[in-house]
């Protein structure tokens, strides 16, 4: 199956 | 101080109402250009980034920033008690730990004023960067809600892919597999009911419904949804709240192990 990913893979705290 | 007032109090109500299952607290930023609202639901697969302008409000002054910690929960009951044509005002002072909702009927017989303690809420926001996507879908709201839940009964996942014949949505699991295949509408009489796509490149990616269906609970905001698509990175699902504003959601694509 796929895996699930989350926020902080794609956008940096700021 | 923090004041705002809105001749319709549905918007509120239809705001809170499509963010209220996925988040259970957030934070309103309330500066002089209008309220926005950053939060990541607890398992940080999805975004929400909500944008009220304060020109559509019909009153607004925020002489200071202020950051108000909300229960969305707390809100919610307070937003149950205003009639769909009530005009609504939000008051605060500086550095305040309590916002004021009053509401006032149309004919002004009736006025109400309901206090709720905000709450600390430590700020984590993420930066999101304006991004050029590959496909850009439009599509009336209803069907888009529609198709989420049809086929969210197939399977966890729905494989969004997008090219230039139209997008098609796919789901399988045990009972089989589903395919809904939408194209772009030729010329529509009313806009709201037209499909467009603009695309760059085709993409196609795999996410969990379950979220999409959270996020197809801001339907009533618009007529339209748009799908905003790129290769390995999040969908977002944004719905126009008026002429005030937006709601935007982020989901986090499910990848090949």
């Amino acid at each position: 199956d796929h895996l699930q990913t989350v926020m902080e893979k794609f956008y940096e705290y700021v | 101080m923090f004041e705002a007032r809105l001749v319709q109090s549905s918007i509120f109500k239809k705001v809170l109402e499509a963010i209220k299952e996925l988040l259970n607290e957030a934070t309103f930023d309330c500066s002089d250009s209008g309220i926005q609202l950053q939060a990541m639901d607890s398992s940080h697969v999805s975004l929400v980034s909500l944008n009220l302008r304060s020109d559509g409000f019909d009153q607004y002054r925020c002489d200071r920033n202020l950051s108000m910690g909300i229960n969305l929960a707390s809100m919610t009951k307070i937003m149950k008690c205003a009639g769909n044509d009530d005009i609504m005002t939000m008051k605060a002072q500086d550095n305040a730990d309590s916002v004021t909702f009053m509401f006032e009927s149309p004919n002004q017989e009736k006025m109400s004023d309901y206090e709720m303690k905000l709450m600390n809420l430590d700020q984590e926001h993420l930066g999101i960067p304006e991004t050029d996507y590959s496909c850009v879908i439009k599509l009336p709201s209803a069907e888009f809600a529609r198709i989420c839940r049809d086929l969210s009964q197939f399977g966890e996942s729905v494989v969004i892919s997008c090219t230039k014949e139209g997008v098609k949505f796919s789901a399988a699991g045990d009972i089989g597999s589903a395919n809904i295949k939408l194209a772009q509408t030729a010329n529509v009489d009313k806009e709201d009911e037209a499909v467009s796509i603009e695309m760059q490149e085709k993409v196609s990616l795999t996410f969990a419904c379950r979220y999409l269906n959270y996020f197809t609970k801001a339907t009533p905001l618009s007529p339209q949804v748009c799908l905003s698509m790129s290769a390995e990175v999040p969908l977002v699902v944004e719905y126009k709240i008026g002429e005030i504003g937006h709601i935007r959601y982020y989901l986090a694509p499910k990848i090949e192990e």
